[in-house]
This record gives C-alpha cells, structure tokens and sequence, in this order.
C-alpha cells in the first residue's frame, strides 16, 4: 500500500503568468512525483499540488526563490488518510 | 452489513463491496420503483451497475447521473448513495421529484470506476485513473475523463501513460467508457447528464475542447445559474459555473463534451465541495451536506429538463 507519510499539499496562487510559469515548469519534473489536485488554470486561481515528502524541500526552495508564495493545504496527508480509514473501520464495527 | 438502507450509514464511506450491498438492499425493498442494470464489466472484469428509478413505461425520457469517475474523489460515490436513498424516499412525498419521475426515468451510475476504487481502498488512496495495462510502459491507467470521443487526443489531455490525464491508445479505450457509450446509443432517448466529480465547487457545461461556445450555451449558462443558487441556498457553499473550457482549462476528451455532440443537450458536470481546505480527503461528516446541497441542484436541472423536453 502506498503511503503518505510527510507529503503536504500546498496551495499555490500564481499572481501573474510568470509566477504561473514557475509553477508549470515545476509540473513538468517528473522526478518530482508531484501531483497535482488542482491544474494551474490562470492567474488568481488556486493550484493544489500534493508534493512527497522527499521533494518537499526542493519544491519550496524553488518557490521562495523566484517569489512564488504559498501555503500549507494538508500539513501531513498520511493523517487524513490513517483518519478515514479509522473512521471506515470505526462505522463497519 | 445493515439490514435496510434505513440503517445504513450514509455519513462515513463505503468499500466497494458495501456499496454494491447497499445497491442490492435498495433494489429489493422497492421493486417497483428500482432495478438494477449491469452495462458492462470493467478491465478488471467488476461489474458496471447502473440503478434505474423508474414507474413505468418504455424507454422514456431519462436522466443520467454518474459518480466515482475519477475514483479517488470519494465524495462523489459518497454522495451518489445517498442520491438513491433520496429519490426512494422522496419519490412520493417530494411533489417536483414525483412529477419528475412521472415522466422520466432516472439512471445512476455510483462507482462508474470500480477498479479504481479498490485501488484507492487498498492500495493507493490518491488513485484517480482506470486500471488498464498500456503496452510498451510500466504506467497503469487511463483518465476516464479524457477518453471519450469528443476531441480525443486534443490539447487539455497527455499522450503520457504516466500521466494523471492520459488520454488512452484510442477513444473509448477503457471499458468503463464504452460501456457508458453503448449504454447512451442503445437507450437513445437521455435528455440529460451529469457526470459528478470533485472537487473545486463548479458546475460545467461544454465545451471543454474547445473555446468555441456550445449552440445552447446561454441557455446552459442560464440553468447552471439556477442550479448553482439552488445549491448554495442550503449552507451557502461558493460555486462558480461556466464553460469547462473559461471556467477551468482546456480539456479535450471529456464525458459532457461527448454527451453534448450525442445530442444530449442538458450535460454538467459537477465538482463537488472541499470546502478550501482538505481537497479528495473531505471529511466523513461532509458527505451528507455536500450530498443534501448537490441535490438541489441536480432537481433544478432535472425539473427544468421535464420542463423543456426536446
């Protein structure tokens, strides 16, 4: 089964098309793992990317670098899943 | 497994198993109202099952609602249960519902990808894709929604089989589509459809193909307008609505854009709540309000369809 222990998702608002370059390049490094909850649509709309936990320093580094601001959707997915499989198992009972 | 769909649990999900328990429950407390229909068998040879809420007649007018396309949006399938549970319920007391069903058939399709599903229940959660093999890569998987006839292959979908769009080798490649194809062809006579995915809070109409507005665009604008207040008249939930292609990206190969060139004027797709903060992994206790609000909606469409059969 695959685990999601230390992936964040974070949700990234690209303010103008460079900034929404930055994050479509990022899409494009498939060693990232990333995925992608919500595609990058336009400036002013939300991109959610679940990021694993290896490559979550590098993709946050790259942001900050080229001013790219964003915030911590889920902090750890790992425990929203192990929650819903608690509550999957809880309602079976 | 509960003894009726009375004590069934409809705010927690649901493996596979348990919801096609819960299809079979509800087909057996109300014969004259519900039937179950296989269309197919997925790659993994699951059976495609479609339930029919129906008083009578021969090929009517219908409805179609689907869920669970993309498998990993659980609250799609979630809310698909309690959808049927509710058109049992109502299907009497409920006057728009019953003069709905007084002269249409309703067909819903919960777990449109029941491999997927699995999958996402005990192997990988985050699944999204079919389960199809794709010769000539170790990637498993076709996007469900970029595999229709409608577009296929355009811009808004990846020839990559690693890809969470892959669009397929050729249309209809998965069987889980064709299914739903044949399904449509054969019966003929759908007003409309509804593909149910999350999550974003949007309702869509065509195209997502292409930029070009559908020939029925303001009248598809105009309904999505009342579904969407409808909706959000419950617990006040933002939705915007427009064109796959405006209002999201562009998306070729999609379920409604198919639909659409069928014929089939009234198609929407539906993503569904998160609420801005938990995205495919919405709470449990989410289900039964993002399934009460999308109710509201799906009967605004479907009145406006009895309405304004063509």
């Amino acid at each position: 089964t695959e685990t999601f222990v230390g992936h964040q998702v974070l949700r990234i608002t690209p303010t103008s098309d460079e900034e929404l370059q930055v994050v479509q390049e990022l899409q494009d490094l498939e060693e990232l793992q990333l995925d992608f909850w919500l595609e990058p649509r336009g400036p002013g709309y939300p991109v959610d990317v679940r990021v694993p936990f290896p490559s979550l320093q590098s993709f946050k580094a790259h942001l900050e670098a080229n001013g790219v601001s964003y915030s911590i959707m889920i902090e750890d997915v790992q425990a929203l899943v192990d929650n819903e499989q608690t509550e999957l198992l809880r309602s079976r009972r | 497994l509960p003894l009726s769909t009375n004590t069934f649990d409809y705010a927690t999900y649901h493996t596979l198993d348990e919801i096609y328990s819960f299809m079979d429950l509800l087909v057996a407390e109300n014969p004259n109202l519900v039937s179950k229909v296989e269309i197919g068998r997925s790659t993994e040879n699951r059976p495609l099952y479609v339930l029919k809420f129906s008083k009578g007649g021969t090929n009517r007018p219908a409805v179609w609602i689907d869920t669970g396309i993309h498998s990993r949006e659980w609250v799609t399938q979630a809310s698909g249960v309690w959808f049927a549970k509710k058109i049992v319920v109502d299907h009497e007391n409920d006057e728009g519902l019953a003069s709905i069903l007084d002269q249409m058939d309703i067909f819903l399709e919960i777990v449109t990808n029941p491999d997927g599903f699995a999958f996402t229940q005990t192997q990988n959660r985050m699944w999204r894709k079919t389960r199809s093999k794709q010769s000539g890569s170790v990637c498993i998987g076709v996007d469900p929604n970029r595999n229709w006839d409608a577009g296929f292959g355009g811009p808004g979908a990846s020839r990559n089989p690693c890809s969470e769009t892959y669009h397929g080798p050729y249309a209809n490649s998965e069987p889980e589509v064709k299914a739903i194809v044949d399904f449509v062809k054969s019966h003929g006579n759908i007003k409309a459809f509804i593909s149910i995915h999350s999550y974003s809070q949007l309702l869509l109409y065509p195209y997502g193909y292409t930029r070009t507005p559908v020939p029925d665009q303001k009248e598809l604008h105009q309904i999505s307008e009342k579904a969407v207040t409808a909706l959000s008249s419950l617990y006040g939930t933002n939705y915007k609505y427009g064109s796959i292609f405006t209002t999201i990206y562009q998306a070729s190969g999609s379920t409604v854009d198919w639909t659409y060139n069928q014929g089939i004027k009234y198609s929407f797709t539906f993503e569904l709540r998160d609420t801005g903060r938990y995205g495919f992994l919405l709470p449990a206790k989410q289900i039964v309000p993002t399934a009460q609000e999308t109710w509201l909606a799906l009967k605004t469409i479907m009145l406006y369809t009895r309405d304004h059969l063509y």
